[in-house]
């Protein structure tokens, strides 16, 4: 059975796109067959891995709408998963599809030809709770929720699990949280430990026990095109991301 | 002349907020009369500054749709500029708005009725370039721009300055940026040096000559409820944002 996971939280710069990219790589290090799927019409999943996203003619845009079949569309990547692209195009598809009968379920729909090749599909959303982020919940049979843990990331995440919760209630039954992981963690300041122990203590979700600490590396891999596993393998980063795909794989 | 700017960047978590606030409440230590604007659905702007918006009938949503005179939503606060809250209604304004004549123009027509009353109205923006951003780009007569200088910053850059180019050839002539502000910034790595002096040969935009580094008390100044101007007054931070409101009113 296809996992399918969207990496959700509607606060800008939390570290989603770099939890897709480094999640489907060290889950690919472990022989799964990962497919990323890049949601967000600024593609950094996309331009993170190399690809020319402006010419790109072929993108999960044009696969929503029905005009490429979604096998043309999908990609390999010098990384080791399949990726499913976007480009700046994708910012009209919530007009365009927002009109449109069954409007939440176009991904669901455009996924199901190809799911059955993958153990991981992984879903990069956009900073934002608009009708992409809710296509992918509905396409989705679990969440992961990166988090920075600082003040302002307790109320978006009870906004994002009250989200999930209705998807979950009107759209999706099987959608369920894996579970919360703590990013960008600065382990020295008192701040960052505060906030984490109040998550932990306030939510019913699971939060994961590795937390991935924050470290220059992770700025620098984009621009060399590699994931962080790559990168960076013998670093705590690496191994936090490694330790996720582990525990996803129990 | 009131000086309209929007701070803008469509990439997240950049410190769109964080510049509102604290170059709001430095501006306001100068004297000047200042409103901030809240035009982020997700409302980090208002909750920073202590208000309940969950709870909030006045807010920038039913200002742009007509439903509440502009005067009664805007509300003081407690670090001396006034705010135009929001709340999470705002997430429907842009699909309502669009089908509308003249939809790029709500906001400019919203403020018209008060900016005589402010010296600054500085206008926070969401992490997108849809329809909110535009209205943002059409009021305003400035635009700053923070920026993390990492890899991923430079092409959020240039996409954003072909937009506001878009914007003063179709729509408002008068628009300009007024700079280029780069924050986050962690001087004791290569990385962030190398994106710096990438952006400032790259661009033909003023970069602001100061930056605003990195600071764990960023992170606790909301949760006092206080900008870094009140919570942390003899650190770099504030100091940054005191400069750079010096360097506006030349
Ligand atoms: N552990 C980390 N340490 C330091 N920098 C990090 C870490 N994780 C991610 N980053 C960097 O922080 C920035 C934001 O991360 P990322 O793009 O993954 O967040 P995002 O949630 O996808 O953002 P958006 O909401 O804009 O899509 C990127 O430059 C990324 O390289
Ligand atoms: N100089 C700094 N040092 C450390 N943390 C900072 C700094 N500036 C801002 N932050 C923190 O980084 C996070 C993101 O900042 P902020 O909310 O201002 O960004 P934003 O661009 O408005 O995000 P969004 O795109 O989600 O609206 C916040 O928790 C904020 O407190
Ligand atoms: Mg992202
Ligand atoms: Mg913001």
């Amino acid at each position: 059975m296809t996992r399918i996971i969207a990496i959700a939280n509607q606060k800008g710069g939390v570290g989603k796109t770099t939890t897709t990219i480094s999640l489907g790589v060290a889950l690919s290090r472990e022989n799964q067959r990962v497919l990323l799927v890049d949601l967000d019409p600024q593609a950094a999943l996309s331009v993170s891995l190399s690809l020319a996203v402006a010419q790109l003619r072929e993108t999960v845009y044009r696969v929503l709408l029905s005009e490429v079949p979604i096998e043309q569309a999908i990609r390999g990547t010098h990384s080791g998963p399949d990726i499913l692209p976007a480009n700046i195009d994708l910012s009209a598809a919530e007009l365009e599809l927002a009109a449109q009968m069954g409007r939440e379920r176009f991904l669901a729909e455009a996924l199901q030809p190809v799911s059955s090749k993958y153990d991981f599909i992984l879903l990069d959303l956009p900073p934002s709770l608009g009708l992409l982020a809710v296509n992918a919940l509905v396409a989705a049979n679990e969440v992961i929720i990166p988090v920075q843990c600082e003040y302002l990331a307790v109320r978006a995440l009870t906004l994002l699990l009250s989200t999930i919760d209705k998807v979950q209630a009107k759209l999706n039954p099987q959608l369920r949280v894996a579970g919360i992981l703590p990013t960008m963690f600065n382990g020295r300041t008192l701040h960052s430990q505060e906030v984490l122990d109040e998550i932990r203590s306030t939510f019913r979700v699971h939060v994961f026990p590795m937390v991935v600490k924050h470290s220059v590396r992770f700025k620098e891999a984009p621009a060399a095109g590699l994931s962080i596993i790559d990168y960076a393998p013998d670093q705590d980063g690496a191994q936090a991301y490694t330790a996720l795909a582990k525990e996803l794989l129990q």
